[in-house]
Protein backbone atom coordinates (compact mmCIF):
# COMPACT_ATOMS: atom_id res chain seq x y z
CA UNK A 1 0.00 0.00 0.00
CA UNK A 2 0.98 3.17 -0.36
CA UNK A 3 0.02 6.52 0.49
CA UNK A 4 0.32 10.29 -1.00
CA UNK A 5 0.57 12.80 1.36
CA UNK A 6 -0.25 16.35 -0.43
CA UNK A 7 2.39 18.45 1.81
CA UNK A 8 0.46 21.63 0.73
CA UNK A 9 -2.59 20.56 1.61
CA UNK A 10 -3.34 22.41 5.41
CA UNK A 11 -2.16 25.38 4.14
CA UNK A 12 -3.76 25.58 0.67
CA UNK A 13 -6.93 24.96 2.86
CA UNK A 14 -6.39 27.96 5.12
CA UNK A 15 -5.73 30.01 2.13
CA UNK A 16 -8.91 29.42 0.58
CA UNK A 17 -10.76 29.77 3.93
CA UNK A 18 -8.59 33.37 3.91
CA UNK A 19 -9.98 33.81 0.81
CA UNK A 20 -13.28 32.98 1.70
CA UNK A 21 -13.43 35.67 4.66
CA UNK A 22 -12.13 38.36 2.64
CA UNK A 23 -15.32 37.97 0.46
CA UNK A 24 -17.55 37.25 2.94
CA UNK A 25 -18.77 33.48 1.83
CA UNK A 26 -20.19 31.44 4.24
CA UNK A 27 -19.11 33.78 7.27
CA UNK A 28 -21.40 32.99 9.93
CA UNK A 29 -20.54 35.42 13.07
CA UNK A 30 -19.36 39.09 13.48
CA UNK A 31 -17.16 39.89 16.35
CA UNK A 32 -17.73 43.13 18.25
CA UNK A 33 -14.52 44.65 19.31
CA UNK A 34 -15.36 48.12 21.11
CA UNK A 35 -16.78 49.83 17.45
CA UNK A 36 -15.22 47.71 15.43
CA UNK A 37 -16.82 44.76 13.79
CA UNK A 38 -14.94 41.56 11.87
CA UNK A 39 -16.32 39.08 9.68
CA UNK A 40 -15.58 35.18 10.08
CA UNK A 41 -16.37 31.91 10.53
CA UNK A 42 -17.22 30.15 13.73
CA UNK A 43 -14.65 26.85 12.66
CA UNK A 44 -11.68 28.94 12.23
CA UNK A 45 -12.05 30.58 15.41
CA UNK A 46 -13.16 28.17 17.23
CA UNK A 47 -10.38 25.63 16.05
CA UNK A 48 -7.90 28.64 16.92
CA UNK A 49 -9.15 30.08 20.29
CA UNK A 50 -10.00 28.07 23.94
CA UNK A 51 -12.31 30.91 24.31
CA UNK A 52 -14.34 30.28 21.01
CA UNK A 53 -14.15 27.09 21.67
CA UNK A 54 -15.98 27.22 24.84
CA UNK A 55 -18.39 29.99 23.60
CA UNK A 56 -19.36 28.04 20.44
CA UNK A 57 -19.46 24.29 21.99
CA UNK A 58 -22.66 25.93 24.64
CA UNK A 59 -25.80 24.98 23.21
CA UNK A 60 -27.01 28.40 23.95
CA UNK A 61 -24.51 29.99 22.70
CA UNK A 62 -23.51 28.67 19.13
CA UNK A 63 -26.16 29.82 17.46
CA UNK A 64 -25.35 33.51 18.28
CA UNK A 65 -24.28 35.78 15.24
CA UNK A 66 -22.45 38.76 16.45
CA UNK A 67 -20.32 38.21 20.09
CA UNK A 68 -19.37 41.05 22.04
CA UNK A 69 -15.67 40.89 23.35
CA UNK A 70 -14.44 42.62 26.61
CA UNK A 71 -13.96 46.59 26.13
CA UNK A 72 -10.72 46.36 26.93
CA UNK A 73 -9.73 44.24 24.18
CA UNK A 74 -7.78 45.91 21.52
CA UNK A 75 -9.24 46.19 18.33
CA UNK A 76 -5.84 46.08 16.31
CA UNK A 77 -4.39 43.47 18.65
CA UNK A 78 -7.71 41.42 17.65
CA UNK A 79 -7.21 41.81 14.29
CA UNK A 80 -3.76 40.90 14.22
CA UNK A 81 -4.81 37.66 16.08
CA UNK A 82 -7.76 37.47 13.73
CA UNK A 83 -4.88 37.83 10.33
CA UNK A 84 -3.02 35.13 12.11
CA UNK A 85 -5.22 32.63 12.25
CA UNK A 86 -6.26 32.37 8.93
CA UNK A 87 -2.86 33.10 7.74
CA UNK A 88 -0.19 31.22 10.56
CA UNK A 89 1.65 34.38 10.14
CA UNK A 90 1.39 36.59 13.34
CA UNK A 91 2.57 40.54 12.96
CA UNK A 92 4.21 41.50 15.83
CA UNK A 93 4.93 45.06 16.20
CA UNK A 94 6.64 46.11 19.54
CA UNK A 95 4.08 48.94 19.85
CA UNK A 96 1.37 46.52 19.94
CA UNK A 97 2.96 43.67 22.01
CA UNK A 98 1.37 43.90 25.12
CA UNK A 99 -2.49 44.60 23.53
CA UNK A 100 -1.43 41.62 20.93
CA UNK A 101 -0.28 39.66 24.37
CA UNK A 102 -3.32 40.48 26.24
CA UNK A 103 -5.47 39.39 23.87
CA UNK A 104 -3.94 36.46 23.22
CA UNK A 105 -4.40 35.66 26.60
CA UNK A 106 -8.11 36.66 26.74
CA UNK A 107 -8.79 34.56 23.64
CA UNK A 108 -6.96 31.29 25.27
CA UNK A 109 -4.41 31.29 22.47
CA UNK A 110 -1.68 30.19 24.75
CA UNK A 111 1.12 29.17 22.37
CA UNK A 112 0.79 32.98 21.05
CA UNK A 113 0.79 33.81 24.45
CA UNK A 114 3.88 31.74 24.70
CA UNK A 115 5.95 33.31 21.22
CA UNK A 116 4.78 36.78 22.85
CA UNK A 117 6.73 36.19 25.80
CA UNK A 118 9.72 34.86 24.51
CA UNK A 119 9.79 37.74 21.91
CA UNK A 120 9.12 40.62 24.43
CA UNK A 121 12.28 38.67 26.35
CA UNK A 122 14.30 39.03 23.44
CA UNK A 123 13.69 42.21 22.98
CA UNK A 124 14.75 43.82 26.09
CA UNK A 125 18.26 44.67 25.92
CA UNK A 126 18.74 43.86 29.88
CA UNK B 1 -0.44 7.69 7.81
CA UNK B 2 3.41 7.90 7.47
CA UNK B 3 4.52 4.68 6.18
CA UNK B 4 7.29 3.53 4.47
CA UNK B 5 5.19 3.88 1.10
CA UNK B 6 4.38 7.09 1.47
CA UNK B 7 4.81 9.68 -1.32
CA UNK B 8 5.18 13.67 -1.14
CA UNK B 9 3.74 15.79 -3.20
CA UNK B 10 4.83 19.09 -3.12
CA UNK B 11 2.22 20.91 -5.68
CA UNK B 12 -1.38 22.23 -4.64
CA UNK B 13 -3.62 20.29 -3.51
CA UNK B 14 -7.03 21.95 -4.39
CA UNK B 15 -8.42 24.86 -6.29
CA UNK B 16 -7.65 28.12 -5.75
CA UNK B 17 -10.48 30.39 -4.83
CA UNK B 18 -10.41 34.07 -6.03
CA UNK B 19 -9.08 37.07 -4.40
CA UNK B 20 -11.90 39.23 -3.78
CA UNK B 21 -11.76 42.05 -6.57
Amino acid sequence: DSCIQFTRHASDVLLNLNRLRSRDILTDVTILVNRQQFRAHKTVLMACSGLFYSIFTDSHKCNLNAISLDPKVDPEGFAILLEFMYTSRLTLKESLIMAIMNTAIYLQMDHVVDTCHRFIKSSDPS
Amino acid sequence: YEGSNTIKEMGRSIHEIPRQD
